[in-house]
């Protein structure tokens, strides 16, 4: 599954 | 996560309680800018849209929570409050908003990493985020005499950008496809502006003295 940003920072 | 990003995270949390402790306790936001804390405010509020429709961690809702929670209730007080309204510095504070956001939101419909309203809202708030200290600085600049807890919020912050930096490195060399040119440019750009206040405020450190930006 492609996640494009570092979404898990906050 | 790694020890510079929880250390970011603290970091970031710790300016913002400087600054709730200041406005709240002291009741003065003397030397802040309401403008920074609007766009702060603005930026919060574009990245964690995903807060209802992506869980990632309780760590990472509770922050999120915490960060839209007292964007919006610092500039309640500055702009509301009876009493610390009264010590804004309405009259240097005049940096235009629409300035930065406009730009900000035009190279975000330009340059992000996915054409889905998440990933340009996400590319907005990072755009913005990196210039949004910009009415801060100037305001700092204008004032001169800065007061302890107004340089220890503007220091935390900048401490916070750099140690997401380290974090970037750090998860670039363990973590497999980790490349996010956006986030790191804007990172960045974010925290070279602090370039500045960062070498004055170490000299006032060495020098024991009171911290002042040169006219």
């Amino acid at each position: 599954d492609y996640e494009p940003v570092a979404h898990d920072e906050l | 996560m790694n020890i510079f990003r929880l250390a970011g995270d603290l970091t970031h949390l710790a300016s913002v309680l400087v600054l709730l402790l200041k406005i709240h306790t002291i009741k003065s936001c003397a030397g802040i800018s309401l403008k920074t804390q609007e766009l702060y405010a603005i930026v919060f509020a574009t990245r964690y849209l995903d807060l209802f429709t992506t869980y990632i961690s309780l760590y990472n809702t509770l922050m999120k929570l915490i960060f839209l929670g007292s964007s919006f209730s610092i500039v309640w007080y500055i702009r509301k409050h009876k009493i610390v309204r009264r010590s804004y510095d309405k009259d240097q504070d005049t940096f235009r908003h629409y300035f930065i956001v406009l730009p900000c939101f035009v190279l975000a419909l330009i340059i992000h990493e996915k054409f889905t309203v998440r990933e340009v809202l996400w590319a907005f708030s990072l755009y913005l985020e990196a210039v949004a200290i910009l009415p801060q600085l100037v305001l700092l600049q204008r004032t001169r005499n800065i007061d302890n807890l107004t340089g220890q919020y503007v220091f935390l912050l900048g401490a916070y950008r750099a140690l997401y930096i380290l974090n970037w490195i750090y998860r670039y060399f363990t973590e497999p496809h980790f490349v996010h040119w956006i986030t790191w440019i804007s990172g960045l750009v974010q925290t070279l502006l602090y370039a500045d206040f960062f070498y004055y405020y170490f000299q006032s450190m060495k020098n024991n003295g009171k911290l002042q930006l040169p006219a």
